[in-house]
């Protein structure tokens, strides 16, 4: 039943051609904000079908600006990834994180026990002024998920403290004005 | 002023220094380059004029002119990222203090990743703005490009032109752009280019060789067909919305592209799903 909060939201929106600029302001005001609840319902859904326990997911919805509270700030955490393909597919994820000098992140496969390569790139200047001093992510923690045909796959992200000062970020940054 | 090249094991990507853009796309296994200038331009939104009182709104796309200005003043500003594993290589374009644009290759994808930023859109000129991402190359197209519906059947588009009456064209750029669901694509006999959108917006080749995409809008005026308001959102700063998508681009043969950006059309829109857990 909780997934019927979304799909009712997805009712009005499509029988009014929602989400267009084709109503008034505070109707797609409306509009937004019965998705959003629809979605928050459903994550309830979907985190009782990952974890198979009433153990609330984060969902985050701002990774496409590097947003995200949980990440950003935690040293030791788990990434669920859902593939709803019926292949198996492979696709880099890009985790808000803090990153400096003195620590490395690793990610490991839970479901291979391996260890994965990872890069970090540094948030934009574009990202940071899009964010408006939202959070607090420099860096981007990119690594490829290899996902199962319908079936979901577990990483873990540690952040470890290195016993010397190991320059994470051997970049190449080359400016052309 | 250096041209910045990103490469990985399917495509090398070339950028002008002296321009700051796109400047060619090589297939490195199917041994194709194409002259490739990608660039953000805006049309001024019309706001009526003597042949028609209709102005630029929610549901009526009217250019005043058919030519779009440049985003940037200059040239974009270019930047390079490359990390020391190569899982990814970006390229930054800022093109103003309010269009940004990064262009990706990671390491075994064969796809190029444009991931666009465009807002708040100024309007303190008074003038309405509808931005658009446009792809030039050499291609012969000679006015065909083609367009998905809701991901299914791909049609066939002709500039200036109706498969069913004939059509006497009075808006040269707005008569031309078509409801881009999921995908544009042109080709000659040989090559083709592909764009795979993350939305559904407006799009259109308005000279051979040529496709754009509208990615953002902002209108001070109003197409009266009902709504009563222009599409003026402010956003929650008050200063307009800032909008953030992704295009993903093929460039291959002709007979090898069909399959490539149906598969890739499969990850893109039935993209795996990422939460996280406190550990």
């Amino acid at each position: 039943s909780s997934s019927k909060v979304l799909r009712d939201a997805m009712g009005v929106a499509q029988h009014h051609d929602a989400v267009s600029g084709t109503s008034k302001q505070h109707v797609a005001n409306d509009y937004a904000k019965r998705l959003y609840e629809g979605r928050e319902e459903c994550n309830k859904v979907i985190s009782t079908a990952l974890t198979g326990n009433n153990e609330q997911l984060i969902f985050c919805d701002y990774l496409n600006i590097t947003l995200c509270d949980l990440t950003q700030s935690s040293n030791q955490f788990v990434v669920m990834v859902y593939n709803p393909l019926a292949r198996g597919v492979s696709k880099y994820l890009r985790i808000p994180v803090n990153c400096d000098d003195h620590y490395v992140y690793v990610v490991d496969d839970l479901a291979t026990s391996t260890r994965l390569t990872v890069q970090l790139v540094p948030v934009s200047e574009a990202t940071l002024s899009v964010r408006r001093n939202r959070g607090s992510a420099n860096c981007e923690l990119v690594f490829l998920a290899k996902l199962p045909a319908l079936g979901h796959n577990t990483f873990q992200v540690t952040k470890h403290k290195t016993s010397k000062t190991v320059s994470l970020l051997k970049t190449k940054v080359e400016k052309v004005i | 002023n250096q041209d910045v090249t990103i490469t990985n094991e399917f495509y090398k990507v070339k950028f002008d220094g002296n321009t700051g853009l796109m400047a060619s796309i090589e297939n490195i296994a199917s041994g194709i380059t194409v002259p490739v200038k990608q660039d953000m331009l805006w049309y001024n939104a019309s706001m009526g004029n003597d042949e028609s009182k209709q102005q630029s709104g929610a549901y009526i796309f009217r250019p005043n002119v058919s030519t779009p200005f440049q985003c940037s003043n200059g040239k974009p500003q270019l930047s390079i990222f490359k990390g020391s594993n190569l899982l990814v290589q970006e390229v930054y374009q800022k093109f103003s203090d309010w269009v940004w644009q990064v262009i990706r290759l990671y390491a075994g994808k064969k796809q190029i990743e444009v991931e666009w930023t465009v807002g708040p859109i100024p309007v303190q000129d008074k003038w309405g703005k509808e931005i658009i991402s446009r792809y030039e190359t050499n291609l012969e197209t000679n006015g065909y490009f083609y367009t998905d519906s809701n991901g299914r059947e791909i049609l066939e588009r002709r500039k200036d032109y109706r498969p069913t009456w004939h059509l006497n064209q009075s808006e040269s750029v707005a008569g031309n752009y078509y409801p881009v669901n999921s995908r544009i694509y042109i080709h000659d006999n040989q090559v083709q280019l592909t764009v795979l959108n993350d939305r559904s917006q407006g799009g259109s080749s308005l000279s051979t060789g040529q496709l754009e995409l509208m990615i953002h809008r902002r209108l001070l005026g109003e197409d009266s067909k009902g709504v009563g308001e222009a599409l003026n959102e402010t956003g929650q700063f008050g200063d307009g919305l800032i909008s953030r998508g992704k295009h993903w681009l093929l460039l291959d043969t002709v007979t090898s592209s069909a399959k490539q950006h149906r598969l890739l059309a499969e990850e893109i829109y039935m993209s795996p799903l990422v939460a996280f857990q406190h550990h």
